[in-house]
């Protein structure tokens, strides 16, 4: 399973549709302060079902949408689209692309989408279950956040190692 | 259930004593349950102890030490069961040149199985990575994203 | 008591500001008592808007954001009262090159009034010290301190 | 006020006796990780009063004193001096120079010194009393903590504006 795409609109400080293509191996982001970086990584997040505004630095959903500008008006909805290629068929579905798409309104009103299909989290959480993938397993590691796998105690360790099993 | 977490627990301790090995050019590192009469609830014990170092608690290690100690259960982890894609945020920002090395020499090798995705300040960081994103906001408070170099021309680069 | 706090409040809030512009070169900042009628125990509010940008809660600032906002602030207390010294360990971590250069020029006016100690891992930030001591564990776990620019040697070298 | 020096024997990673002088302007410390850098900044912490091992990075306040490597043992004391120069006197001594000393043994006895007499630490902070200098002040950020600052509650903040008042 690889990931191709993540394809970005309306999501926090990106009014302008972004489209971010991916191949194997190390691909890097770079970019002055302030300029938008750990809100990709917050939008691949997002995506894969995160219901915690707090762990998206916000301290509400909608701080999700693209609030404006001096120059441009808030956006109405926010959207993110994980585009995976699904060759040798590790997720369950007959699929051999799979995109994965969440949306957001300002009325609150959240869809999930599996192959531009309206579908619950439940089956986005339930397609990647055991693949090491989603927003609690150890794939997405925040600014900061690296010596969270260290944490103070013990019995919050343990997660890292769940996802593993 | 059980099982399975026992099985890939010694996968990881074993492997996070020698990565951390690797990292540290010496010292021990493992990895210990703290109950294991009850290992379904049981917490993880971590320690670390750098090259000609006392052993002592995590909380005594420097900056740098304790993020070098959290990538290397990171990539065993991973070593272990390969997520297919993690994106990393600037977690080598408090390594110094040596470690930078060491870590992203360990990168590479993971990279054959797993997609990563670094968000960095780091020039040899940059070097390493295979494609290289630059994010700008041109437009105050908009952020577009451009290709800075493409999956074949890493070869073709001048240093 | 009351109206000593008051006053030097509002002196930083002044200076809180203007640090604030020359740092993001632009934007605004500014500091509110949460409660103006009870100042002996009223919290402090921070607002802080790049430019261009949306006023927002300081939680949605990047890391580079917080860090600049958070030195504006510590600087502007110490305009008001210098400490006589100040130690700073690693502060300039997560600023990239051109919020390095500004904190940098900051910290030098400042440097007249208050003698400061940065632990640093960026090159620019040792550049602009006039003394400088290298630490090193020559033998594993024993720290040792050399001096590798005594303070009148920083004309003599060679940039 | 000029700090023109700091002398650390026995404390964490220094078995062996360091003097570091200081002059005015900016003096940088560099290292590679682990080497002791921050645990220069603990030291005058440490001396100026800090009674939380935690704040120290320690779990008992024993930590505080050189543990012993494979080549070396443990030692029985630590002790942190800082040496002040009072030529326009905003200490409220009489002395030109004035040099804190503190000192931990192993069995948790702790002693105080100003200008090498023994003292108790409540003098060593009137002594320094609205300086700016002292645990509490703005003047010691560690690392990691500059974001601390900005705090999460408004009541937090105070402190730091308290200081300066
Ligand atoms: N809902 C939103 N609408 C508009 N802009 C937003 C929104 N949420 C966050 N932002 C903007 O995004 C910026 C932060 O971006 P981000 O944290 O990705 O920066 P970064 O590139 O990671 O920087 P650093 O290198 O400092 O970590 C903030 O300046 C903030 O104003
Ligand atoms: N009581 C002690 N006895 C011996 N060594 C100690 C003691 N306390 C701490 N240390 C050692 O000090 C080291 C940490 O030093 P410190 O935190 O100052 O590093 P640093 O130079 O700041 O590194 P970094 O650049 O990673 O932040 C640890 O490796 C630890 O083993
Ligand atoms: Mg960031
Ligand atoms: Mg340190």
């Amino acid at each position: 399973m690889l990931l191709k795409k993540i394809e970005i609109y309306g999501f926090k400080s990106f009014p302008q549709k972004v489209e971010i293509e991916l191949s194997p191996g190390i691909t890097g982001i770079i970019g002055p302060n302030g300029c938008g970086k750990s809100n990709i990584s917050d939008a691949v997040r997002w995506c894969l079902g995160e219901q915690s505004f707090k762990t998206l630095r916000g301290n509400q959903m909608e701080d999700m949408i693209f609030n404006g500008t001096d120059q441009r008006k808030p956006i109405s909805f926010a959207e993110v689209s994980l585009l995976f290629d699904n060759l040798d068929p590790e997720l369950n579905v007959d699929y051999t692309e799979v995109n994965v798409t969440r949306r957001l309104f300002r009325s609150g009103e959240s869809d999930y989408l599996l192959n531009k299909v309206p579908c619950r989290l439940k089956e986005i959480t339930e397609l990647f279950h055991d693949t090491g993938v989603g927003k609690e397993a150890y794939s997405l590691i925040g600014q900061g956040k690296i010596d969270q796998i260290l944490s103070a105690r013990p019995e919050d360790r343990r997660s890292i190692f769940e996802e593993a099993a | 259930m059980k099982e399975k977490f026992l099985d890939s627990f010694h996968q990881i301790k074993t492997i996070f004593s020698s990565v951390f090995k690797d990292f540290f050019e010496g010292g021990r590192a493992y990895l210990k349950l703290t109950d294991p009469n009850d290992v379904l609830e049981s917490g993880v014990e971590i320690i670390a102890q750098p090259p000609g170092k006392k052993l002592q608690n995590l909380s005594l290690l420097s900056g740098g030490e304790k993020a070098l100690t959290a990538i290397a259960l990171l990539f065993s982890v991973i070593k272990v069961k390969p997520a297919p894609f993690c994106i990393l945020d600037e977690i080598d920002v408090s390594l110094d040149g040596m470690n930078l090395k060491r870590f992203l020499n360990y990168l590479k090798v993971l990279s054959d199985n797993t997609q990563f995705i670094l968000i960095t300040h780091r020039r040899k960081t940059m070097e390493t990575a295979g494609v290289l994103y630059g994010v700008t906001m041109e437009e105050p408070g908009v952020s577009k994203v451009f290709s800075l170099r493409l999956p074949e021309e890493k070869d073709k680069r001048v240093s």
